[in-house]
């Protein structure tokens, strides 16, 4: 439970909370300080010419393998895509790291992908795989 | 809290996988994938080789998927369906100049290879119609049955499927309707679908298939007849990890 502060302290203390710099010295930031890299997409393709796979896989080319990876510290910016749970988690993990789990960098938004292929009898099949490809991630 | 450390960034232990290793995980993509095996190389077309029509209507079919994922309008059939396959047909039989009325052909499909768990949305007999001028200009009315039972002494049991009206110099794809087919095949899946068809004239008369400018097997690979079907999976199957 936050205590309640006296009038004088909240006034002070609501100036010196307009800069987060204030809390470096006791919250992680982690917005990209110290080379680490915030929550995002980061992409990855996986080519099926390279697989040998193109003699049965007419379409497409490859796969779009994007991965979500990447810090979801306390405070979160709005790149982040971070929920208000996940906000509230981020700052709970500071003080109770051995209980409460860090926030996950997760995708946010999926999208599906189509692959039309030869089957064993030379049939042309053509399938839709959902929620294959990332299109955007947040911190969850 | 209180004791934080700089606590170091994790990095994936790399290492390079096996080849069983990398086997394992093609057959582990390929079944995210919803690709049955392994692909096993095909023999490359020769040079001179048209392509076939199946392949080409599914090519356009994969794109209208990739146009609709990408908020284009939802094509026709596409938007229930998660598996589109495509049949061509293994045996063709005519019953035209030389017997009796009414004049046929049929077409013999082998539909083992529809995976269990798929319910069908749509299913369609595609064929090529060219130009006719025997009869010229005139109405012709072709009708579509399902083949359900043969008999060696009388004509086979038949199922009626779709009928279509058109021109005697219409040309291009005809495409018909034997959705209604599916109830049986699903339940009979060992067993090949066999499709008649049937062209009459406005007076009545029946009339052989390939007169009116339907193309058969014979016909270049690009305007050969093929079967499509349209299926949604009735629950995402749970894969077990390796």
């Amino acid at each position: 439970a936050v205590r309640p502060l006296k009038r004088k302290r909240q006034l002070n203390k609501t100036n010196q909370m307009q800069h987060s710099n204030k809390h470096a010295g006791v919250f992680d930031d982690g917005h990209g300080s110290r080379g680490r890299d915030v929550c995002r997409r980061h992409e990855l393709y996986v080519s099926f010419r390279d697989l040998g796979w193109l003699d049965s896989v007419i379409a497409p080319q490859g796969y779009s393998a994007y991965y979500c990876a990447g810090e979801c510290n306390y405070p979160m910016n709005s790149s982040m895509n971070s929920t208000n749970h996940a906000n509230m988690q981020a700052l709970i993990h500071l003080t109770k790291p051995d209980v409460v789990p860090k926030v996950c960098c997760v995708p946010t938004e999926l999208s599906a992908i189509s692959v039309l292929y030869y089957d064993r009898s030379n049939n042309v099949i053509l399938r839709k795989e959902r929620n294959m490809v990332v299109q955007a991630c947040g911190c969850h | 809290g209180s004791g934080h450390r700089l606590r170091p960034p994790y990095v994936f232990p790399q290492r390079r996988l096996g080849i069983h290793e990398r086997r394992d995980m093609q057959r582990e993509i390929l079944a995210v994938l919803g690709l049955p095996e392994l692909p096993r190389p095909r023999a490359s077309p020769a040079a001179s080789r048209q392509p076939a029509s199946a392949p080409l209507f599914m090519l356009d079919l994969y794109h209208a998927m990739a146009d609709d994922d990408n908020g284009g309008p939802p094509p026709p059939h596409l938007g229930r369906s998660d598996l589109v396959m495509s049949f061509v047909n293994m045996v063709e039989r005519d019953r035209t100049l030389d017997y009796q009325e009414p004049h046929w052909k049929e077409f013999l499909f082998d539909l083992t290879q529809i995976p269990a768990g798929e319910a069908v949305t749509a299913a369609e007999f595609r064929i090529y119609k060219e130009p006719s001028t025997h009869p010229l200009n005139t109405t012709l009315h072709v009708s579509m049955f399902e083949v359900v039972q043969e008999h060696s002494n009388r004509e086979s049991d038949l199922f009626f499927l779709d009928l279509q009206t058109l021109r005697s110099g219409d040309e291009g794809w005809l495409v018909l309707d034997i959705t209604a087919a599916s109830d049986r095949w699903l339940l009979s899946h060992n067993k090949d679908l066999g499709l008649r068809l049937y062209v009459e004239t406005q007076d009545g008369h029946s009339m052989d298939p390939g007169l009116a400018g339907l193309l058969g097997q014979q016909a270049p690979r690009s305007r050969q007849p093929f079967m499509v079907g349209f299926f949604r999976a009735s629950q995402s199957p749970v894969r077990a990890p390796r």
